[in-house]
């Protein structure tokens, strides 16, 4: 080796152009197809934490059949990236479960007392004195409050926290953008959903049979559809005049003003009245919540407060409105705690959620309950058919993205379902300030 | 777990006439007021912020 290290001649020859040229050129096509293939993975990031992949035909692959959903891999440092790889929403399930089993009568109170240490519960706050009441950790992390322990602010015109927690950030959208912790941003449609749900979505809209029986609402398919429309055209008939759509009350992008009816209700065709609701329905060109800031002298506002492990995991309502709708986005189930919110990007948009959107006072009112890995199920009180983080509603998501796929149409990510019934006048559910809403429950 | 709210209010401090849905007229008085920090502990029924 030292002989053919010393005593070889060194011959230095020029590389071809051609081939340096050759090279380069395969480096900067490399380039260029991984930043395109990143561009189009941006765009078909839907809003549930999933990619429906755009292929031939738009929502086909190669072979013609409807693209599955796939999961979004976020970027970011190496805890986001090994926590991308693990199956949260199974484990948060398996994680519920575990804290529904029964502990043994003599080791709730200690277990629940070492608890509250561990995460700051002020045991002198909770409703029911006796521990041994609590079967399980589930049950006492969704414990109620003494009567009077959260007094309410006397001022009318505030707006309440809606839950005991830290107020991460709070401030004004500007051009759609939410700022998140350290300067993140994510759109306001990515967190809400866009003015206009899937066909699918709207299937299942929420509909009572029973007016003022909330409580008792049911899913509904296309049928039920026509009878909310029927429903809202003897509304019509009642007040004389004809609102062209439930939504007349609503934050949707079309402001509607009163129109004289020009015929009875009864002789419109059905068909008609679908097509002119579905038209009013359709999206504006302008973001749905912009035309809401009328003539600049409103503007929107947000505020994120997180709940920590050992707060308070009832919510209740911030104002007194009016909830027209809910969306349930069924994405992923990512930790939402602070430091994950810096490292994370769009956090909010990625996991699962439930958006209530309706009215109050000043207009346009959103309220989103984001679920976590440990505390992955959402309850409204007032919303029995909502089920999150369930198996059943991976898979209508599934089913929904697939048949949307089926129709031509793209997938809104969501499933919207509408509170019309629950008050003809109101269009919606009402809610007092300090109405107790619902909750986070473990798993 | 986390809640987030958006919500739209009047901005700016002066009195204003706003447009309701019905065509009314309604005198605003003041616009919104934030009476929190950022990681400010609250507890349910505090006042996040005031018109």
């Amino acid at each position: 080796l030292r002989r053919a290290l010393g005593d070889t001649k060194i011959k230095w020859y020029p590389i071809p152009v051609g081939l340096g040229i050759g090279f380069l050129g395969l480096a900067q096509l490399y380039r260029i197809n991984n930043r395109e293939n990143a561009r189009r993975r941006e765009e078909d990031l839907e809003t549930d934490g999933y990619v429906y992949s755009k292929g031939e035909g738009e929502n086909t692959g190669r072979d013609g059949r409807p693209r599955r959903r796939e999961r979004i891999r976020p970027t970011g440092p190496w805890q986001v990236q090994v926590m991308s790889t693990l199956p949260l929403k199974a484990m948060s399930r398996i994680w519920g479960r575990f804290n529904e089993l029964e502990i043994p009568y003599y080791l709730r109170v200690p277990g629940f007392k070492l608890y509250s240490w561990i995460f700051g519960v002020n045991l002198s706050e909770v409703a029911e004195p006796d521990l041994h009441v609590y079967p399980n950790l589930a049950s006492f992390f969704y414990r109620k409050l003494k009567p009077g322990a959260r007094p309410l602010d006397p001022n009318q015109n505030a707006l309440l926290s809606p839950a005991d927690g830290r107020v991460l950030q709070f401030g004004a959208i500007v051009n759609g953008d939410v700022e998140q912790v350290k300067g993140m941003t994510y759109s306001l449609d990515s967190l809400l959903g866009t003015s206009k749900s899937s066909a699918s979505a709207n299937d299942s809209s929420l509909f009572s049979p029973s007016e003022g029986t909330p409580q008792q609402s049911t899913f509904t398919s296309k049928e039920n559809q026509e009878e909310i429309i029927k429903h809202d055209e003897e509304f019509a008939n009642v007040n004389g005049i004809s609102y062209t759509l439930p939504n007349l009350f609503s934050g949707d992008s079309q402001q509607k003003q009163p129109v004289k009816k020009s015929g009875d209700a009864s002789t419109t065709p059905k068909a008609a009245s679908e097509a002119e609701v579905r038209a009013d329905l359709a999206l504006g060109e302008r973001p749905w919540y912009s035309s809401l800031t009328r003539e600049n002298r409103t503007a929107l506002y947000y505020v994120v407060v997180y709940l920590a492990p050992g707060d308070y995991h009832r919510f209740h309502s911030p104002t007194a409105w009016v909830a027209e709708k809910r969306r349930h986005f069924a994405g992923e189930l990512y930790s939402v705690s602070p430091y994950l919110q810096r490292t994370l990007p769009g956090l909010f948009t990625l996991n699962e959620r439930v958006v209530l959107i309706g009215r109050w006072r000043w207009g346009f009112f959103s309220y989103t309950p984001v679920g976590a890995t440990n505390v992955g199920s959402i309850k409204i009180n007032f919303d029995r058919e909502l089920r999150t983080n369930s198996l059943t509603t991976d898979t209508e998501a599934d089913r929904a993205a697939e048949e949307a796929a089926k129709r031509g149409e793209p997938y809104t990510g969501f499933v919207e379902a509408t509170y019309d019934a629950a008050s003809p006048l109101l269009h919606g559910h009402a809610l007092r300030r300090g109405e107790e809403m619902g909750g986070f429950q473990l798993g | 777990s986390t809640i987030v709210l958006v919500f739209e209010a009047p901005r700016g401090s002066r009195p204003s006439l706003d447009e309701g849905w019905m065509g009314e007229k309604t005198k605003i008085k003041g616009g919104w007021n934030w009476s929190v920090q950022k990681g400010q502990k609250v507890k349910m029924g505090e006042a996040l912020g005031y018109v």
